[in-house]
């Protein structure tokens, strides 16, 4: 709860109009950037203990012969800046995983965009099928000014679909042999065989 | 040179053989819709006189005259099985990626504006403008809390009659999460990713502020005036609008139950959660 509010205390400051785009010094706009920074560390906490108390609830139940307990804590992370394609995870790991948090009352389709180098990936959902992906060049500006912290020059994309309501999905994304980006789009054909059996 | 089309069974854009946007087929309705982007330059006033201070920090107070930025674009197309995306460059300082997924039904555009050029010794406001044949009559509507839309006439005010000396500055709204503009056939909105000013300052039209660098201060107490140098070369600004078109009224679902869902999945998206995988095997994670 403390986490909770010291991030609505946050939200509440940034009513101010000066958060607003164009009305502020870029001072300003770090300081609350920064302020911003802290809640999201402060509540990411939560959102860990809530992901790996669901993760390890869905684990315990899918496996039936499991005895032991579930110990294994997976590191949720936060990618703050891929509104400017950037994200250390996915830039510098061979294999990572994306995991989608629907906050919503409906199922919702979203377009995942994950910052990555330029190199072949295959993202897989969790029933063992390959999701069909797409990769994009990151936008840059013609001047070449460098305006963020990132090696990325590729985004990946793929539709997460049919994430439920308060409910998630998770893909796992690996590096494979790399071939020559062209740029016309790498298509990862989905699977003809039916979906591994899942207890859901 | 022909014209070019992306998008998928529910939207189509059509790009001219000058690079921009000329028409949008969503709905069952096709309109001819453009998108450039313009500046404003920034007033410069006296900052001793309280009616005419220099648009600032506090102020946005444009002169009147508007100008077109760029009327060609070079651009790049990539198609793919996700997403069709069409990279305008418009010059050394403005650049678009204009993209239709292939299950929605909006279309993006994700702008990069900036260092805004002052060589010239000018304040610049830039302005993304949409323009249709829709006859909106003056008539446009905004939200200014993300909830509640209201509905703004162009030179009118509710309850008292204003002379307006500033056309632009005193048509100019705060939006939340979008502005729209409809007639009898034809309804456009445009969603924001974060609160912006806006207008219709002509039937048809859209009109959105994205990105300012000005020279003067307006005396409101910062006593600085909005040039950035924070990275050596002014600021560069990344930022998504989302159009949405259809009829005004009837549709299942109708254009204003598509324009509250996207509204909700992009104010409130999804969450997304990375990890390191590396010491991981694919079985080991399932």
């Amino acid at each position: 709860e403390s986490h909770l509010t010291f991030m609505r205390e946050t939200m509440g400051i940034l009513q101010h109009h000066d958060a607003i785009t164009g009305t502020e010094k870029q001072k300003v706009a770090f300081d609350y950037a920064k302020q911003l920074a802290v809640a999201f560390r402060a509540c990411e906490i939560n959102s860990r203990l809530i992901l790996n108390t669901i993760v390890s609830g869905n684990v315990k139940a899918l496996s039936k012969s499991y005895d032991g307990e579930w110990d294994h804590q997976f590191e949720f992370k936060n990618c703050l800046n891929l509104n400017i394609s950037q994200c250390d995870i996915s830039e510098n790991s061979q294999q990572f995983t994306v995991t989608v948090y629907n906050p919503l009352s409906h199922s919702t389709f979203q377009y995942v965009r994950v910052p990555v180098m330029d190199a072949d990936y295959q993202v897989m959902d969790y029933r063992n099928i390959p999701t069909e992906s797409q990769m994009v060049p990151v936008p840059s500006p013609i001047n070449h000014i460098k305006y963020r912290s990132s090696n990325a020059t590729n985004e990946l994309v793929f539709l997460a679909a049919e994430v439920p309501p308060l409910g998630y999905k998770s893909y796992f994304i690996s590096k494979q042999a790399r071939f020559p980006t062209k740029f016309t789009p790498v298509v990862h054909m989905v699977s003809d065989q039916p979906p591994a059996s899942v207890e859901e | 040179n022909d014209p070019i089309t992306i998008g998928n069974k529910y939207i189509n854009i059509t790009i001219d053989n000058n690079g921009l946007l000329s028409s949008v087929s969503s709905n069952g309705i096709t309109t001819p819709v453009s998108q450039k982007f313009f500046y404003y330059d920034a007033a410069i006033g006296n900052n001793m006189a309280f009616v005419n201070r220099s648009s600032g920090a506090y102020i946005f107070r444009p002169n009147n005259t508007i100008h077109l930025i760029a009327e060609k674009a070079s651009i790049h197309i990539f198609r793919g099985p996700a997403v069709d995306e069409i990279h305008q460059i418009f010059n050394d300082w403005i650049s678009q990626v204009i993209r239709v997924y292939k299950n929605e039904n909006h279309i993006e555009f994700e702008w990069m504006i900036g260092p805004i050029p002052i060589d010239d010794g000018v304040g610049k406001e830039i302005v993304t403008r949409f323009d249709s044949d829709i006859k909106s009559n003056g008539v446009f509507f905004t939200d200014s809390n993300g909830r509640e839309e209201i509905r703004r006439k162009r030179n009118e005010r509710d309850t008292w009659t204003p002379n307006l000396l500033e056309k632009v500055a005193g048509n100019y709204y705060p939006l939340t999460a979008k502005i729209a503009i409809e007639d009898q056939k034809t309804r456009m909105a445009v969603l924001v990713d974060r609160a912006q000013g806006g207008s219709s300052l002509k039937d048809g039209s859209i009109e959105i502020m994205i990105h300012r660098r000005l020279l003067h201060d307006d005396a409101f107490g910062v006593e600085e005036a909005l040039n950035e140098t924070a990275f050596g070369s002014g600021l560069i600004v990344r930022g998504q609008h989302y159009l949405v078109l259809g009829p005004p009224t009837g549709g299942i679902p109708s254009t204003k139950a598509q324009e509250r869902f996207l509204q909700m999945e992009k104010l409130l998206p999804n969450w997304l959660f990375f990890s390191n995988a590396d010491q991981w095997s694919y079985s080991e994670w399932r």
